[in-house]
């Protein structure tokens, strides 16, 4: 099954099996498994957003530090909560109005390309 | 190290800052100092590692000396840049005076500046900044006998 | 201190910084 990675995260935030929780500054938690070719989707339950708080989902790869948000540098596509700005390489960009909030499921999907 | 640490907060009148012989401003024994004696705490605004990388950039766009970043350790960040205390005024030398300690104090980590040896009075207080290598150098003007030639 | 830096606040403590929403971006929309 694919979970929460108990190591690929960073180490402040609170991981239980399919479920992470951060505070303070943006952190990131990846999944135990990655995918490489093909076209893939996941879910996620909001489940609680604090007044002020934010977070960011999306996809990434295992060089984008942790300890940064997804979406920091080259290596991860974020998706935030407030506006709904989708973020890589740190640069943030219209993409879904309104943004996303406590109690919505967010899905994520990724096009690769299939080998030959 | 607890009770030594609050201690510092009321011999403020050891150390003074002033022009240094070195570069810009420095700081300077008012009284002589034994070794090993604590001197200073190294304070400012504590932050992540990343954080500290992204602000050495912004600094460096903006022609702001990063030198006020010190290292607690691999995930913490002493920043005196903007928010600190006169230790940021410690000039670098090849031969300093004085060393850093990370203490644990209530689970907290703090940087204090130590003394090496006995520093007399009107000494300039000096540390060993450690400037990781790079290509461009930065001339050091410690003027220190076992100077190194370069900050980096 | 203002004579130095005009915008520099002397402390008497490390102070925790409080990360803001959008610390690591370099834009935003």
């Amino acid at each position: 099954n694919v979970i929460v990675s108990s190591n690929d995260r960073a180490f402040q935030l609170t991981v239980a099996n399919y479920s992470v929780t951060g505070f303070e500054g943006y952190a990131m938690a990846r999944a135990s498994h990655g995918v490489s070719k093909g076209t893939w989707y996941f879910e996620v339950y909001f489940d609680d957003q604090p007044d002020d708080s934010h977070v960011r989902i999306g996809w990434s790869q295992v060089h984008a530090p942790l300890q940064a948000c997804v979406g920091y540098n080259k290596f991860s596509y974020g998706w935030r909560s407030k506006h709904g700005t989708k973020f890589h390489d740190a640069k943030g960009k219209k993409y879904h109005f309104g943004g996303f909030k406590q109690g919505d499921t967010l899905g994520c999907l990724i096009h690769l390309p299939v080998d030959k | 190290d607890f009770f030594k640490i609050n201690q510092l907060k009321f011999r403020k009148k050891m150390i003074k800052f002033a022009r240094s012989r070195i570069h810009g401003w420095g700081l300077y024994a008012m009284e002589t100092i034994a070794q090993d004696e604590m001197i200073v705490e190294y304070i400012g605004q504590k932050i992540r590692s990343l954080v500290a990388d992204e602000r050495e950039k912004a600094y460096e766009r903006r022609g702001i000396g990063s030198s006020y970043l010190f290292r607690i350790d691999e995930h913490s960040v002493i920043d005196a840049t903007k928010r600190g205390n006169f230790a940021r005024f410690i000039n670098h030398s090849c031969q300093p005076n004085c060393y850093a300690k990370v203490l644990t104090i209530e689970g907290d980590k703090r940087i204090v500046i130590y003394s090496r040896s006995i520093i007399n009075k009107g000494e300039e207080i000096t540390y060993d900044y450690k400037f990781p290598i790079e290509d461009d150098k930065i001339d050091c003007l410690c003027g220190a006998k076992a100077c190194r030639g370069y900050l980096n | 201190w203002s004579a130095f830096a005009p915008e520099f606040q002397e402390l008497e403590e490390n102070e925790k910084y409080i990360e803001k929403e959008g610390e690591f971006d370099m834009e935003d929309e």
